[in-house]
């Protein structure tokens, strides 16, 4: 049976809300290391794949392999009745026809309990390549939102450049153009706002904004977002969350002039 | 202008 505990329930809300948008049906592969997630968005654009830990969870408990066919906008309902500081317990016997999810608020002894119903989701899953990024960007989660934003207001598509100076977004629409252009930067205080640029060599490529915007409702999960370039593959967006867990989001390139 | 690729392009089958 599987048996895992969440401090809070918020982080499974956060993720769930994040990916929600994105993908609809998508099985929760659960197993001695963790529960994983990983599925396409129906265009084969881009591609969720989420790792909670063991160790983000205590306890967990997890004897046998199990696939959870979960419909993301009935888990949604389930989660609404969650408070975000109460303490999370999913539940599912070995094969299971429903996964039991338990809310706990310790202060007021409630304790609230849902069954949802599972689904048979034949998914399919790709194999993704290590890869060895030209450049690694990180810097604070609300920045990139922001950005992504601002341009889609302008153009479907932006550019991202990386150099050593920086990494310049620009996009070119009906109205007009739009760039912002972001340096390294160090502050000691507040090592959230860093912008850290590791780079072998300069990389241009060019992304559908819309699908960077959905990406950016994972911004509540972490202060920071890491960006993973390379010429001619698929982005990688990075959010960590605690206990080496992520959500990472891959964004196929536009390729082509 | 540049064409949307799909992720198959790049992601083999595991």
């Amino acid at each position: 049976m599987l048996e895992a505990r969440l401090e809070q329930a918020d982080l499974l809300k956060k993720v769930v809300d994040a990916i929600k948008d994105l993908v609809q049906d998508c099985n929760f592969d659960c197993n001695d290391s963790g529960v994983a997630l990983q599925a396409m968005d129906n265009s084969h654009v881009a591609l969720v794949s989420m790792m909670l830990k063991a160790e983000s969870f205590s306890p967990y408990r997890c004897d046998r392999n199990v696939a959870l066919g979960v419909n993301l906008t009935s888990l949604t309902k389930v989660l609404r009745a969650a408070q975000n500081e109460d303490i999370l317990t999913l539940k599912a016997e070995d094969a299971p026809d429903v996964l039991n999810l338990v809310f706990e608020n310790t202060d007021s002894d409630r304790l609230s309990e849902y069954d949802l119903k599972l689904m048979d989701i034949d998914q399919e899953h790709l194999g993704i390549p290590d890869t060895e990024y030209a450049a690694t960007i990180s810097l604070p989660s609300v920045e990139f939102r922001r950005i992504c934003v601002d341009l889609m207001a302008l153009s479907e598509s932006v550019s991202i450049e990386t150099s050593k100076d920086g990494i310049k977004f620009s996009c070119a629409g009906d109205i007009g153009n739009g760039a912002v252009t972001l340096r390294p930067n160090t502050n000691v205080e507040k090592p959230d706002q860093n912008v850290e640029i590791e780079l072998t060599e300069p990389v241009a490529l060019t992304f559908s904004l819309k699908y960077l915007v959905n990406f950016c409702k994972a911004a509540g999960l972490s202060k920071t977002v890491k960006l993973c370039l390379s010429n001619e593959v698929p982005l990688l967006v990075e959010y960590a969350l605690a206990g080496s867990s992520y959500l990472r989001f891959y964004l196929a390139p536009k390729i082509g002039d | 202008p540049p064409t949307q690729a799909t992720l198959g392009k790049f992601f083999g089958k595991p």
